[in-house]
């Protein structure tokens, strides 16, 4: 499974219509301090199902929506597409599967799979159905790292034991 | 599911010793599971110890020295499962020269397999990096994505220090 | 004491403003007492805003951004009333190139009053440094300090990239 | 006031009697990972009269001495000297004050000002009633600023305070 293409509009410091390309091998995010580069990490978190709002580093839902800058308003929802190509870890699913999710400041949220509106169980579902299993341990900050070293690896050794028990199943 | 995490366990701690040996050559680490009867629920026991240095309580380790041990660790997890992306947000922040090196060498190896994606503020990881995307906010509050070579991060940085 | 508290109070906010000012050009800070009826006990409300982004918690700025607003209020106090040395642990770690370049400006400037002793992986920092030392540990678990001369770190670092 | 030399023997990872000469202006402490330059500072807020073993990054008393290498013994006590230049703050003392304390794995400990044996009451009493007032807010680091910006100034306010107030009675 390969990321492709990593769409933003309305989602925090990104009011624009930003598209980020998402190349094979090592991508680099840089910039100055508060530019968006964890606002990036955060988008890809949300549009993969993360509920938690601490994980996206707010308080209350509406954090995740522009809330406006010296010369441009407020916007009134955020919308995060997620482009991946199936390289046969979804025998089911089509070669390119597009993620969306879009949460209004009214409060209500909108999720698609393959511009087909769904629900957010579906998005989960098919996450965790995957060879891929879940995406538990794919975003790594300074606070995973100590929550690691402090021993909180259960999570973590759990996502390895249940994978491998998968091979074990495909191989009978 | 007990034995299954057991062999996941036992794969984890064989990697674990051999990336805590890469960023720390002469140390020694290892995963104890604490109640050995009880694998699935038993807490787990990190040992981390840099060469000549007692073993005693992580919590001694200087702080550079705790990111690299999580570090290790993660990687260890990586290497017994891999998913299929990782997204790492300035773990190079507390890390001096030669391990930055270490640490951007040993993803320049992984990303082979692993689509990476890398936040930071540091040359080294930058310079093994296949893409290099800058964020800006020329205007302020809004956040702008930008192609940039290696070049323009280096000149960038150098008309700020002309400032 | 409770006048003095809060002619304190009054002395720190004014000099937070002006070094908020300083880290982040066109930005806003404020320092206020969240129960103005009994300055002593009240909690203190601080609030920083960089240029053009809206002010809500401080918890949505980034982790550069508040170390700088930290560091901005730390500078305050010290202007304020200055203790005779400051002792800095690797404040720069979070900072990118052109705030390290600031922060390490300020001390420079601080210096001439104030005995500073800052630990530091950068080398914008170190430049700015009278005198360095280096903690070494070849034998391992023994720590060393030996001088250095800036030029020794810039070729030490390069001997590291080579290897 | 300015501070003259740091000298460490078995404190720490530095086992070696250890002399550091401690210039005016700016001094940068630099060197790889777990070399030893916190410990530097572990050591200066010690011999200063830290009790509080969180703010030395201890859990227990003798985890501040030297406690072995590959090649060395483990040793049988801790000992800091602080050479400092009174340059009037301390109107009572000479203008070289030594703070020297050491710790024995045993649990006894030993302070001394200018090779006089002491009481740490006397030690605090010094750095309490000196113009420089507290060392309350001396020592900088990633927790200590993450206290700062959570809110934690009630202490920096009021050494804040406290000099001023001192400054007023003296020009009375
Ligand atoms: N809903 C929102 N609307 C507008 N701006 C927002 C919103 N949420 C967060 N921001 C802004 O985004 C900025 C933080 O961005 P981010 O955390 O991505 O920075 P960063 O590039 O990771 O910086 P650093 O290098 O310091 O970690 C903050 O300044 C914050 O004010
Ligand atoms: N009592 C002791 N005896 C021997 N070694 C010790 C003792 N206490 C701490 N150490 C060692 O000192 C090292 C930590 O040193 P320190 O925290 O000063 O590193 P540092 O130079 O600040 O590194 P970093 O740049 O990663 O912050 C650890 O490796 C630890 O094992
Ligand atoms: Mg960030
Ligand atoms: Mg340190």
């Amino acid at each position: 499974m390969k990321l492709k293409e990593l769409r933003l509009y309305g989602f925090k410091s990104f009011p624009n219509k930003t598209v980020l390309e998402l190349s094979r091998g090592m991508t680099a995010l840089v910039g100055p301090n508060g530019c968006g580069k964890s606002n990036v990490l955060d988008s890809i978190r949300w549009v993969l199902g993360e509920q938690r709002l601490s994980q996206v580093r707010c308080s209350k839902n509406d954090e995740l929506v522009f809330s406006g800058s010296a010369r441009l308003p407020e916007q009134g929802y955020a919308d995060v597409s997620l482009v991946m190509e199936n390289e046969g870890e979804f025998i089911e699913l089509p070669s390119e599967i597009e993620l969306r999710r879009r949460f209004y400041r009214s409060g209500e949220s909108s999720f698609w799979i393959n511009r087909e509106e769904c629900r957010l169980k579906e998005i989960e579902a098919i996450l965790r159905g995957g060879a891929a299993g879940g995406r538990l341990y794919s975003v790594f900050d300074a606070s995973k790292l100590a929550g690691i070293v402090g021993g909180d690896i259960h999570n973590l050794l759990e996502s390895a034991a249940g994978v491998l028990g998968f091979r074990e199943r495909r191989h009978e | 599911a007990r034995s299954r995490f057991e062999s996941a366990f036992t794969a984890v701690r064989e990697e674990f010793r051999k990336t805590f040996h890469y960023f720390f050559p002469g140390g020694e680490a290892d995963l104890k599971l604490e109640a050995a009867d009880d694998p699935f629920n038993s807490p787990v026991q990190i040992i981390g110890r840099p060469e000549g240095k007692q073993l005693k309580r992580l919590a001694q380790l200087s702080d550079g020295e705790r990111a690299m041990l999580g570090i290790s660790l993660l990687f260890a997890f990586y290497a017994v499962r891999p998913a299929p992306f990782l997204f790492i947000d300035e773990l190079d922040a507390p890390l001096d020269d030669a391990n930055v090196l270490k640490f951007a060498s040993y993803l320049a190896h992984l990303k082979n397999d692993i689509q990476v994606f890398v936040i930071t503020h540091n040359k080294r990881t930058m310079e093994k990096a296949d893409t290099i995307y800058g964020v800006t906010m020329e205007e302020p509050g809004v956040s702008k994505i930008i192609s940039v070579r290696l070049k323009d991060v280096k000149r960038h940085h150098v008309a700020v220090e002309e400032t």
